[in-house]
């Protein structure tokens, strides 16, 4: 690290973590149909309550059931993780969604909680990968590239353009992962770029949801105050520097700049930087879908869209 | 307070539509929900509409010969948005481990002048709170003039990144985990009912396994370029079995199904 002057063993190799979604109201023994938040004893409008064995939540979590993820599934992944990968990756890349889904009417989620939840995980992901012996909590064995999820936001996939109190205080939540010169351009854009292998190696955090359809607050990239238009202006700033320093760069972010995501604009626009700059980025890597999968994105053809529509 | 208050709501199709507020309501639940609906379907039209159109376009090449396109000018216009699994049960957890070229990196790095961020994000901090604009159209769906959101040409002398030629920092393979929740359970379980303290069971069975790697049968490539990619997305799009495995692989080995 030309920074510190220190030396740092490379491994060639990065974790990508996504969409953890602890749900503290996870019960083992609840009920599944019931978003396994309640016992199945309690008669409710989600079922019968009857004692169907095959509806009893597990302790670690039912597969395609509905549920969110209980705990314990965290605590013994990020557990897994320290155990068996640790010490043998260079960075991680952890791309939002730190809270439940928003189903159940019962239990609202609330901005606070939703912080709440994303300052435990975050907490969990700064002991995991954090320095031990350094006083400095910014000293990171293993840097974190945390991206922000369209459930981590309230209301829920609604972000507007920054300073707000919820860009300060999702800066407060990462402050330890996000290099300080950034705190005002983060407060813009909720959006940060990490050199992982100085003078090298760099990661771009994307805050997708200022391109995302789904926001009420994104009607299109053009117009100056939209959030993606912000977004690009300091997207093709970065992207230009880390090129004239000589680095290359992967990109990441929580939902998937791919056509069914993205108002036209944003995704042809986007799609369009990351045709022009494809002797720097080596790729990008999303959540949010849960499918595991990949799309190919025709650059150039967004290229040719936004020139016959301008 | 009043669920029959009419409300506007947008249809998958895009277009709007007046319901009740309770079945807006009911309809962002389903929305929200962790449960998988309709995924068998999405990558289908995946296959069909994007996957299908790459292995179009890379069997064109001979027709277009004349204008003396290759397949690298074909793999130069795409990129790879690599979408992941998740840990939350929608299928079963997982994540990636990627694997990255750094050979000859060190000696790299030693040579490099190291210059800090702090002036260039002041300029960008200028940038920004400057630009936002007074007075104009923020509805606008043309391009402003002087838009600084459309990239400028990639200048011709710089060569290809990392994600088209192999080089430093290439992507060379990855290995995809995940835990079998069934089989944890299950283990968990009978050791509990053997008389083991739970916590206990639960460290002796709670583990991630190797899902599949890039180079188990399918991908058949050393290295993950853009141009691998869109070679495999057309052998997806032509044969069954192959496909059959890439969504076995998509959902996470879960044996999901569409109802």
């Amino acid at each position: 690290d030309p920074y510190l002057g220190r030396n740092r063993t490379l491994y060639g190799r990065f974790l990508h973590i996504t969409d953890i979604h602890p749900d503290r109201h996870y019960g083992e023994n609840n009920s599944i149909s019931r978003l396994c938040h309640y016992p199945p004893a309690q008669s409710s409008i989600f079922g019968s309550g009857d004692n169907d064995v095959d509806d009893l939540a597990p302790r670690f979590g039912k597969a395609m059931a509905g549920c969110d993820s209980p705990m314990d599934l965290i605590d013994y992944t990020l557990k897994w993780v320290r155990e068996n990968l640790r010490d043998k990756i260079d960075f991680v890349i952890w791309t939002g969604d730190n809270i439940r889904h928003d189903n159940d009417r019962s239990i609202p989620r609330t901005e606070s909680r939703i912080f709440e939840m994303n300052e435990i995980v975050s907490g969990k992901f700064h002991d995991l990968f954090s320095k031990h012996d350094s006083d400095d909590p910014r000293n990171l064995d293993v840097a974190v590239i945390p991206s922000l999820g369209n459930n981590d936001v309230f209301p829920h996939n609604l972000f507007s353009l920054g300073p707000t109190l919820q860009t300060r205080e999702l800066y407060k939540i990462w402050d330890d992962f996000i290099p300080q010169e950034q705190q005002r351009t983060f407060d813009r854009v909720a959006s940060f770029v990490k050199e992982v292998i100085p003078g090298k190696l760099a990661v771009i955090s994307i805050n997708t949801l200022y391109l995302f359809k789904s926001n009420p607050l994104v009607d299109n990239c053009n117009g100056r105050k939209q959030p993606g238009y912000q977004l690009l202006i300091w997207l093709g700033y970065v992207l230009q520097e880390i090129r004239e320093r000589g680095m290359k760069v992967w990109i990441s972010g929580h939902v998937p700049p791919i056509q069914k995501n993205m108002d036209d604009s944003c995704y042809n626009k986007f799609s369009a930087w990351t045709y022009e700059y494809r002797d720097i980025i080596i790729g990008g890597v999303y959540g949010h879908m849960n499918l595991d999968h990949f799309i190919p994105v025709d650059g150039k053809k967004s290229k040719k869209r936004i020139e016959k529509y301008s | 307070t009043d669920a029959d208050i009419p409300v506007l709501l947008k249809t998958e199709e895009g277009h709007n539509t007046e319901v009740s507020a309770f079945e807006k309501l009911l309809n962002d639940i389903h929305l929200e929900g962790a449960q998988p609906v309709n995924k068998e379907a999405y990558m289908d039209d995946v296959r069909e509409t994007i996957y299908n159109k790459v292995r179009k376009k890379l069997g064109s090449i001979d027709d277009i010969t004349a204008k003396r396109k290759t397949k690298d000018d074909i793999y130069e216009r795409y990129s790879i948005v690599h979408i992941a699994g998740s840990v939350v049960p929608t299928f079963n957890p997982s994540f990636r481990v990627w694997e990255y070229n750094i050979t000859d990196l060190v000696d790299d790095v030693k040579a490099r002048e190291i210059r800090p961020w702090n002036e260039f994000f002041r300029s960008l901090e200028t940038e920004l709170f400057e630009d936002s604009g007074n007075g104009v159209d923020i509805f606008s769906l043309d391009r402003n003039k002087n838009d600084k959101t459309t990239p400028p040409k990639k200048p011709k002398d710089l060569p290809l990144g990392p994600a088209y030629i192999p080089q430093l920092f290439t992507p060379t393979s990855f290995v995809q985990y995940y835990a079998d929740l069934e089989s944890i359970n299950e283990h968990y379980l009978k050791e509990v009912s053997d008389g083991v303290a739970p916590d206990e069971a639960a460290d002796s069975v709670f583990h991630y396994d190797v899902e599949y790697t890039s180079v188990d049968e399918g991908f058949d490539s050393k290295s993950l370029l853009v141009g691998d990619y869109l070679e495999f997305a057309a052998k997806l799009s032509k044969k069954e079995k192959l496909w059959g495995a890439y969504k076995k692989r998509a959902f996470i080995s879960s044996g999901y199904k569409d109802e």
